[in-house]
C-alpha cells in the first residue's frame, strides 16, 4: 500500500470480505 | 510441557498461517515483468496489497480476534501490517525456496528506488531473522503476536487485546524451552526480534514518503 489511507482501505475490505470463498 | 489446550490453540494458529499465504501467481510475477525501477516498485505495491489480504484472513483466524472491537481489530492491523509483512518477508527471504523465486524478489527489492538509508536495516533484519532457524510454529505465532500488540495507537481495549496476546506467549515460551533445550535464551531472542520489527516500522513510514517524493 502506497499510504496508509490505503493500507485502511484494504484492511477494512479484507475484513468484510471473504478470500476463502 | 504444552497443555492440550495450547495444543489446540498452536494447531489453529499453525494451520491458518499455512492456508493464507501469498498466491502463486502473484510470486510467478516477479520473473515475468520487466525490471525497471517502476516496475519494482508498481509489482512490491501489488505484493503488498496482496500481502495485508493474506494478512487479514490469516487473523480472523486468530481465536478471539473477531470478538474484539471492530474499530479495535483494523487499528491493530493497521498498527501491526508493515511488522507482519517484514516478518513473512524475512521467512520467505531466508527460506530460499525456488517457487518463491526469492532471488528474483530480492533482485527488484534492491533496484525498487528505495534508500539505501532504509534498506540496509531491511536486509540485516531479514539475516537476523534467517539465523534463527525459525519453525513453522514458531513463525505463526510469533506474527499472530505482532498482531495482538496491545499499545498499537488508537486501540481502545488495551485489555482485550493482551487477554487474547498472553497465551500466545505462554505457548511460544514453552515451545522455545522445548524445541531449544540448549538455548535458554532463544525466546528472548525472538521477542528482541518484535523490538526490531518496530524500529524497522517507524523507517517504513518515512521511507515511503522518500519513496513517493522520487
Amino acid at each position: 500500500p502506497a499510504s496508509n489511507l490505503g493500507l485502511e482501505d484494504i484492511i477494512r475490505k479484507a475484513l468484510m470480505g471473504n478470500l476463502e470463498e | 510441557a504444552i497443555t492440550k489446550d495450547q495444543q489446540v490453540l498452536m494447531k489453529v494458529i499453525v494451520e491458518a498461517y499455512n492456508r493464507h499465504q501469498i498466491p502463486q501467481d502473484m510470486a510467478k510475477k516477479l520473473l515475468q515483468e520487466q525490471y525497471s525501477a517502476e516496475e519494482n516498485f508498481l509489482l512490491l505495491t501489488e505484493m503488498a496489497t496482496s500481502q495485508v489480504q493474506v494478512l487479514v484472513e490469516f487473523t480472523k483466524n486468530i481465536p478471539g480476534f473477531l470478538s474484539l472491537d471492530h474499530e479495535d481489530q483494523i487499528a491493530l492491523l493497521k498498527g501491526s501490517a508493515v511488522e507482519a509483512m517484514f516478518l513473512r518477508s524475512a521467512q520467505v527471504l531466508s527460506s530460499k525456496k525456488p517457487n518463491c523465486h526469492t532471488d528474483a524478489l530480492e533482485e527488484r527489492i534492491r533496484k525498487s528506488g528505495m534508500s539505501e538509508e532504509f534498506m540496509t536495516p531491511m536486509f540485516n533484519f531479514y539475516k537476523s531473522i534467517g539465523k534463527l532457524h525459525m519453525m513453522q510454529e514458531e513463525q505463526a505465532l510469533l506474527t499472530a503476536i505482532t498482531i495482538l500488540t496491545p499499545d498499537r495507537p488508537y486501540v481502545k481495549d488495551q485489555q482485550a487485546v493482551e487477554r487474547l496476546q498472553e497465551p500466545m506467549l505462554d505457548v511460544l515460551r514453552k515451545l522455545c524451552a522445548l524445541q531449544h533445550p540448549q538455548e535458554p535464551q532463544y525466546f528472548a531472542h525472538l521477542l528482541g526480534r518484535l523490538t526490531e520489527l518496530r524500529t524497522l516500522n517507524h523507517y517504513h513510514a518515512e521511507m515511503l514518503t522518500s519513496w513517493r517524493v522520487n
